[in-house]
């Protein structure tokens, strides 16, 4: 997965995400936009895939949007215990119920750093105003580490793949640098959703397992969009 | 080549074990429990899900509402075991087993 957060030069924040994972075949055949209704209003918005109930990809309008991506995920008897005696909390479920229930995106980081998950995740995060940009490095229990945008010293966007950010991704599959490269030609003055999605479709951002790509604004909830990505 | 993803609606008003089977009725209940079970097969390995399933069978003990109730309820509707439901809800962290 790829997972990018921006700032533009006026203060608005766009996150955008390519989603990629095995049985792309079936996925893309399932992969539905769901907006969630309460008393006739959208409460919150995601992208899934039918028959699956947690969301990796969600916005809460005009409140914040979060993405997540895959992280090694430690040995497999930490999880089953985390899973099973703590009763941890699967990854995608503390998205969903972070959009349904955090009013605001300092409350939806602190939630989604704190609360202990059954696996290791990225969690990726925007808001609706200038510096509202975070991305999660989570452990089981808690935070690993939180890296906020830092727009004043040249920090409007980062990038996250599958590996820590304070480390190098592996050569055979560096998605990163060349999501960099991309975002640094397009330049602060010229994000919008349309060069996000630009990003997201330079290879190898885009690759075969890439299942859909979202771009979303949490000030703009009506710009959500969804695209399957065929290979 | 891009396609936008079909737009759906899930009403949080309903009870959960019914507010998925609107979007359920936009797929082929056939096609819906053949892809479930390829990706079960190809994303758990067979010893995990020979462990797990049974212990999924006890939804109550473990999953939060509203998630058992709307795994639940697709189960019922697609005639699938609530264990795989579960699975294939835990695909993420079952993969990390």
């Amino acid at each position: 997965c790829t997972s990018i957060v921006a700032q533009d030069y006026k203060g608005n924040i766009y996150h955008g995400r390519n989603l990629d994972y095995d049985t792309g075949d079936i996925l893309r055949k399932i992969t539905i936009d769901v907006q969630f209704i309460k008393n006739g209003q959208v409460a919150y918005k995601g992208t899934t895939f039918c028959g699956y109930v947690g969301l990796w990809t969600g916005q809460s309008p005009h409140k914040f949007t979060v993405s997540g991506n895959e992280r090694d995920a430690g040995a497999w008897w930490e999880n089953a215990v985390a899973a099973f005696l703590n009763r941890n909390y699967p990854v995608s479920w503390l998205i969903r119920d972070t959009l349904s229930k955090s009013e605001d995106f300092q409350s939806a980081v602190f939630k989604l750093a704190g609360t202990p998950i059954i696996a290791d995740v990225y969690y990726i995060v925007g808001g609706t105003v200038a510096k509202e940009g975070v991305v999660i490095t989570r452990n089981r229990e808690g935070p690993a580490d939180i890296w906020p945008l830092d727009p004043l010293d040249g920090g409007w966007f980062h990038v996250e793949t599958n590996y820590d950010h304070w480390t190098s991704p592996p050569p055979f599959d560096d998605r990163r640098t060349p999501a960099i490269r991309a975002l640094n030609a397009t330049g602060q003055h010229n994000i919008n959703f349309d060069t996000l999605f630009q990003v997201l479709s330079v290879k190898p951002v885009l690759n075969n397992y890439t299942i859909y790509t979202t771009v979303m604004s949490a000030a703009f909830p009506d710009k959500y969009t969804t695209w399957i990505r065929t290979p | 080549s891009a396609g936008a993803a079909p737009l759906c609606n899930v009403s949080l008003d309903s009870d959960p074990d019914l507010r998925w089977l609107p979007v359920l009725q936009r797929f082929e209940p056939e096609l819906l429990l053949h892809f479930f079970t390829r990706v079960i097969d190809e994303t758990i390995p067979k010893w995990v899900h020979a462990i797990i399933r049974p212990l999924a069978e006890e939804l109550e003990f473990f999953v939060p509402q509203p998630f058992a109730g709307e795994i639940q309820g697709m189960c019922n509707a697609l005639g699938m075991s609530v264990g795989d439901g579960i699975l294939l809800n835990l695909a993420y962290e079952a993969t990390a087993f």
